[in-house]
């Protein structure tokens, strides 16, 4: 039985535009697996975006000296195909009996495809968005699975106007996404508007029920004397039976050193 | 008294949400923002067994036991802010984001929130046109004893206050940023520096939106009722 937590996926991805890519997601993850010695691919960043993959690739210079970020195409002239990225990994895991595991996106910028061993999963948009797949039945039996993202740019890139200003055309304000990212008074335009998966990605193993967003409150009485800390949680069965649960809350101050006073 | 277990049958395939009766606390250590006092914090840990399985899943999180308040003041129309029962003078800074290719890393946010903390900062605005930021900046808000300002994603310049005036109302689709609002608010709503959300920079977000937002962030009157909490306990 594998060990039930989390394992981040921030190592040994590798990317490339999907212009120079034929294969579709299916066939990247079943029998066109691609490796960092297949041209196009290259090391990617993940967490990150397109540009801090470019970026690493030296295929750009770094915008954050002199004037460089002029020396890098913006995507209202590239047009969004050019930061649309490909981003590959494969992972290791199997579980037994009554586990599930899912793949969990903390924040993707700004829609993506997912394919898992062949098994396609479109996300919704939202830069600021948290989205988990149960991905228990897409598992490759020997543990060896491979993962591959589209990453789309937002759907309003929007243009720089030659004077500049804030928040350029106002296009990107049409998304759920950041704003900086046309440029501001401070602040030159971003060419891939951060288009990427840009926080963190991990793989969870949970047995049959799973804990999702718990909420601590407390309410103060007496001059904060009497306290109480009142815990919400959602639970979710994914067993075809009916789980006998025990629930544990506990809740420990750490003194100095490491002493635990329960 | 700081460890508590139920038992619960919960249905196949069923979701559901379930409140463990309060836990009481007698005089614990509060958490207090930067130059007021100490940052206390606990670890809440909460695990499910399921039987004839064993541990089914966990979750941990550091909390701090802090009450904030913030009202406007009438005469001046400024908003006063209060940290379990004092008055604090909100000493603050802007905050944009970290890097502007996304470069996020534990290592940065702990330099640069220490930073603020060290020029006696009390709190940092994250700003509308950036992030909402991750839980690695809130987490050493937390143990630094900064406030946090969080805004949603509205800014006056791109939503019908800047030149030329566009997107007078907000953004596309108003399901998708509540579904992202929502969402952010679980993900960041355990850390006791978070102090206010507010709908946008210099902007207002559109009556839907708005209206939205405040009642899905309004304190459950199951909180407000100090009678009924002690009556249960």
């Amino acid at each position: 039985m594998v060990e039930i937590g989390k394992t981040k996926l921030d190592s040994g991805w590798i990317a490339a535009r999907s212009t120079e890519i034929e294969k579709t997601g299916v066939q990247l993850t079943t029998t066109h697996a691609p490796t960092l010695e297949t041209s196009p691919w290259m090391e990617a960043v993940v967490p990150g975006t397109v540009l801090g993959t470019l970026l690493k690739n030296k295929l750009i210079p770094d915008p954050f000296y002199g004037l460089e970020n002029e020396a890098i195409i913006d995507i209202a002239d590239s047009g969004r195909e050019y930061y649309t990225f490909w981003f590959f990994t494969t992972f290791q895991c199997s579980m037994s009996g009554n586990q599930h595991v899912d793949l969990n996106f903390r924040a993707i910028n700004y829609s993506a495809e997912v394919y898992l061993n062949g098994h396609k999963k479109v996300l919704s948009k939202g830069m600021f968005l948290r989205q988990s797949i149960d991905i228990t039945d897409f598992l490759q039996p020997d543990g060896q699975n491979l993962l591959v993202v589209l990453v789309h740019p937002p759907d309003h890139p929007g243009k720089i106007p030659p004077e500049g200003g804030q928040g350029g055309d106002h296009e990107i304000g049409k998304d759920v996404a950041a704003h900086y990212v046309e440029g501001w008074d401070w602040m030159t335009p971003i060419r891939d508007r951060n288009t990427g998966i840009w926080d963190e990605v991990s793989v969870s193993v949970t047995g049959p029920v799973k804990i999702t967003d718990p909420h601590l409150v407390a309410s103060f009485f007496d001059h904060y004397e009497r306290v109480y800390l009142h815990s919400t949680v959602e639970l979710e069965n994914r067993n075809a039976w009916v789980a006998e649960c025990t629930l544990n809350i506990q809740v420990t101050t750490e003194l100095e050193g490491n002493v635990c006073l329960v | 008294e700081h460890l508590q277990t139920t038992h619960l049958s919960i249905p196949p395939g069923a979701h559901i949400q379930y409140t463990f009766p309060p836990l009481f606390f007698y005089k614990p250590n509060l958490w207090w923002p930067n130059g007021m006092g100490k940052q206390s914090l606990y670890n809440v840990g909460i695990t499910v067994d399921v039987k004839g399985y064993g541990e089914s899943d966990s979750w941990k999180h550091p909390f701090g036991f802090r009450k904030i308040e913030s009202t406007i003041d009438s005469v001046t129309g400024g908003r006063l802010f209060k940290v379990n029962g004092q008055p604090i003078f909100i000493r603050g800074g802007n905050w944009i984001l970290s890097d502007g290719l996304l470069r996020l890393s534990k290592k940065r946010y702990k330099t640069d929130i220490k930073f603020h903390a060290d020029m006696n900062f009390n709190m940092i605005r994250c700003w509308g046109g950036g992030l909402a930021e991750r839980p690695e900046f809130y987490h050493y808000c937390d143990i630094y004893g900064l406030l946090v300002w969080q805004e949603f994603w509205i800014t006056g310049d791109v939503d019908g206050r800047g030149v030329p005036v566009s997107n007078p109302n907000g953004p596309l689709d108003h399901d998708l940023f509540l579904l992202c609002a929502r969402d952010t608010v679980k993900l960041l709503r355990n850390h006791p520096s978070l102090a206010l959300w507010v709908g946008g920079n210099e902007q207002t977000p559109p009556e839907d939106i708005n209206t939205a937002l405040k009642d899905n962030l309004k304190l459950h009157p199951y909180f407000q009722m100090p009678n009924q909490i002690s009556n249960s306990v």
